[in-house]
């Protein structure tokens, strides 16, 4: 799965996720990523979430929407998004990864998973990583 | 307002002869679609060109690359929100398109669903002059030995997939 998050200059958030699925899948099998609310969600007010990971983990607790939940109830993108894994987690065993924007420009890439590739590009930087803590 | 752009490349196991091909190709894509938003264009049109590298990366499981299905086949999903107007668009189970993310942004655009799956996703595509490429282009040797792997009995897939817990 590969997915994108953006805030553009005049605030507006935006997300997209695309994916084969997952391997030897059975023929028919559609996980999160078309789902709203599961493989993605933007909202002005709230920001902006593209999961990759297990997906019917992902689906079982909306993810992408419930980390704007909790970024809504005042956390920020990287507590938010580890508190959601965490959730997942504790509830059915799921290993995902996100990235995230909120509309201020606050970004994060969290993954309960092994490893997540991801790259983040702002103020004419460039961060990346593949494992924790990278 | 700073515009941001951040992406992934799938959470999992990461080979570490891909490890290097990945990180390259997620900041290739954070790169274009950020110099997009340098250039005033907007958030939607960032991620569907960083998603759009990516699909076309075989170094990652989406376009060109996917995972294959039991069948050995690829069968494709996407999906694209705007935040401005909460305005979605998506598609599922598709076939012998190189990039599903822009479908998905046409449903949104051109018509009244949120998401238009199978042969109504193929048979849209071709409405609307995307064109169909031949299945073997989206297939890698990587790809179609790891279907040949867990074919076996007692495979796990999706631990193949995932890994365990990081």
């Amino acid at each position: 799965t590969v997915g994108a998050v953006a805030v553009d200059s005049e605030g507006n958030v935006a997300c997209a996720t695309s994916t084969g699925g997952m391997l030897n899948k059975m023929e028919g099998r559609v996980g999160d990523t078309p789902c709203v609310g599961c493989g993605g969600y933007a909202d002005n007010l709230l920001g902006a979430v593209s999961p990759t990971g297990h997906g019917e983990a992902i689906m079982k607790v909306t993810l992408s929407r419930l980390i704007l939940f909790y970024m809504e109830q005042g956390k920020t993108a990287a507590d938010a998004s580890d508190q959601a894994l965490a959730y997942m987690w504790e509830r059915v065993q799921g290993l995902a990864g996100v990235v995230v924007v909120d509309p201020r420009g606050g970004w994060a890439a969290r993954f309960n998973s092994l490893q997540m590739a991801w790259a983040a590009a702002q103020n004419g930087q460039l961060h990346y990583g593949l494992g924790k803590g990278e | 307002m700073l515009p941001v752009l951040v992406v992934h490349g799938g959470a999992g196991n990461v080979p570490r002869q891909r490890a290097e091909l990945s990180c390259a190709g997620v900041r290739e894509a954070a790169r274009a679609g950020y110099a997009l938003l340098q250039s005033g264009r907007s958030a939607m049109d960032a991620v569907v060109e960083a998603v759009t590298l990516l699909e076309n990366n075989p170094a990652f499981n989406a376009g060109c690359g996917s995972v294959l299905n039991e069948h050995g086949g690829v069968e494709m999903d996407a999906l694209v929100m705007d935040g401005r107007t909460l305005a979605s668009g998506a598609v599922s189970a598709v076939r012998r398109i190189a990039n599903p993310v822009q479908l998905a942004r046409l449903v949104m655009e051109k018509t009244q669903h949120l998401c238009l799956t199978a042969e109504g996703a193929s048979k849209f595509a071709r409405a609307v002059g995307v064109p169909e490429v031949p299945e073997e282009t989206l297939i890698t040797d990587y790809a179609r030995k790891r279907w040949q792997r867990n074919l076996q009995p007692g495979s796990n897939p999706v631990e193949c997939q995932m890994g365990k817990m990081g």
